[in-house]
């Protein structure tokens, strides 16, 4: 594409087009966007962040990720439409430049560079990251199990040959470390927001625990407003609650980790479908899916700027 | 690139915690393959699992055995992927 302009938001991209749409966007917008790399992969591959920020020094921030999980691609196209959609909305929505000028956006696309590859090289259906695991001929650890939070807890594998395998130690995943060394360097997150796909639910913590977070009935609160605001949209239903009583247990997540690290506003978005396609939704409704999440996303955005703490 | 020809999505709805243990117990047979696209949660809640064309039947007669529900959600995820690639493809020659 010559420009974030023509680029084509409706069709999945792999890693060289996405990393390509991200300088682009940055040299359309040098007072708005940068790009910041956080670390490299177990291939060696450089984990990109883009910041918008309108100036100031550390403001608080919200973390935004998709596809951790590299199969769930219209997870990382929902980034990139994100990503376009804040350059166009500054200075345009009233809520967004509210944000903008009291907060900084952090948006991870591509936050597991090496598996989101090998779907597009090799197995389209690949979840995990692609490190080795001494003395296992399986390849991989789950990304979303290996943070330390509920570590190797009930809700994860240790088993190196399954999806949920949660690797040998928490962060042993570069693509985790790199996201949590960050996290913890910048120190003023508000709000840290993982979009996986799918089945269309709205989680906050916990997932290792059923022990209620401190601040449940608030989460409660905000993720029903957020799927209210999402469904306005196109009617698209989600359910929300925390990760053990929407889901199952799951230890080792994100957003425990990032709720455990004092950021209070931290959910994990599940967006479409609820069961026909799956992982393999058409490249028609990305953008549908992208519009609908963003207002769900702004509605968490908006609460947090009025909300600081 | 792996193929998934005739690899099928079923979704299993385990109608009660027994079910679902009888779920769990699929998920740590290695030998069939099986891929756990939504995992065993609470009872009621969707279970989605691709299972690869050789266990198709030793799945189904597991499940029909123990009263188990399900449907077949993808009936042929090559086919679905075919599509995928023929976009994607269209789209870099346009």
């Amino acid at each position: 594409a010559a420009s974030t302009d023509t680029f084509n938001y409706n069709v999945y991209h792999n890693l060289d087009e996405i990393y390509g749409f991200m300088d682009m966007l940055v040299a359309e917008h040098p007072g708005l966007v940068s790009k910041l790399e956080i670390g490299k992969t177990y291939e060696a591959r450089p984990i990109y962040v883009l910041k918008f920020s309108t100036g100031g020094n550390n403001r608080p921030a919200i973390w935004i990720d998709t596809g951790i999980h590299s199969r769930e691609w219209v997870t990382q196209a929902s980034g990139i439409w994100f990503a376009k959609k804040i350059t166009q909305d500054y200075g345009n929505d009233p809520g967004l430049t509210a944000i903008l000028d009291s907060m900084d956006i952090f948006l991870e696309i591509v936050t597991n560079p090496d598996g989101f590859v090998f779907t597009h090289k090799k197995n389209r259906l690949w979840r995990k990251t692609r490190s080795l695991t001494a003395g296992s001929s399986c390849v991989g650890v789950d990304p979303n199990r290996n943070w330390d939070a509920g570590f190797g807890k009930t809700g994860a594998s240790s088993n190196p040959c399954t999806e949920t395998y949660h690797g040998k130690f928490a962060n042993s995943e570069s693509e985790v470390k790199s996201i949590v060394d960050f996290v913890k360097s910048h120190g003023n997150f508000k709000a840290y927001i993982s979009i996986h796909s799918y089945s269309q639910l709205l989680l906050y913590p916990y997932g290792y625990t059923k022990d209620p977070a401190a601040d449940d009935a608030e989460l409660e609160g905000l993720a029903k407003s957020a799927v209210t605001a999402l469904a306005s949209l196109y009617g698209t239903k989600y359910k929300y609650g925390s990760i053990f009583k929407a889901i199952y247990v799951a230890s080792g997540s994100s957003i425990d980790w990032a709720y455990n690290q004092g950021i209070k506003y931290s959910f994990t978005f599940e967006l479409r479908d609820t069961g026909r396609y799956g992982f393999l939704l058409p490249a028609s409704q990305i953008v549908p899916t992208a519009q609908e999440t963003w207002l769900g996303l702004q509605t968490i955005m908006n609460y947090t700027r009025t909300h600081l703490y | 690139k792996d193929d998934f020809v005739g690899h099928q999505v079923l979704r299993i709805s385990a109608a009660n915690e027994a079910q679902v243990q009888k779920v769990v117990e699929l998920e740590e047979l290695e030998h069939l393959q099986l891929d756990f696209w939504r995992g065993p949660g609470q009872p009621g809640s969707p279970i989605d699992l691709r299972v690869p064309f050789p266990s198709l039947q030793a799945v189904k007669v597991f499940l029909e055995a123990h009263g188990i529900k399900y449907t077949i959600m993808i009936d042929d995820v090559q086919t679905l992927l075919d599509e995928e690639e023929e976009q994607m493809t269209a789209f870099k020659t346009r």
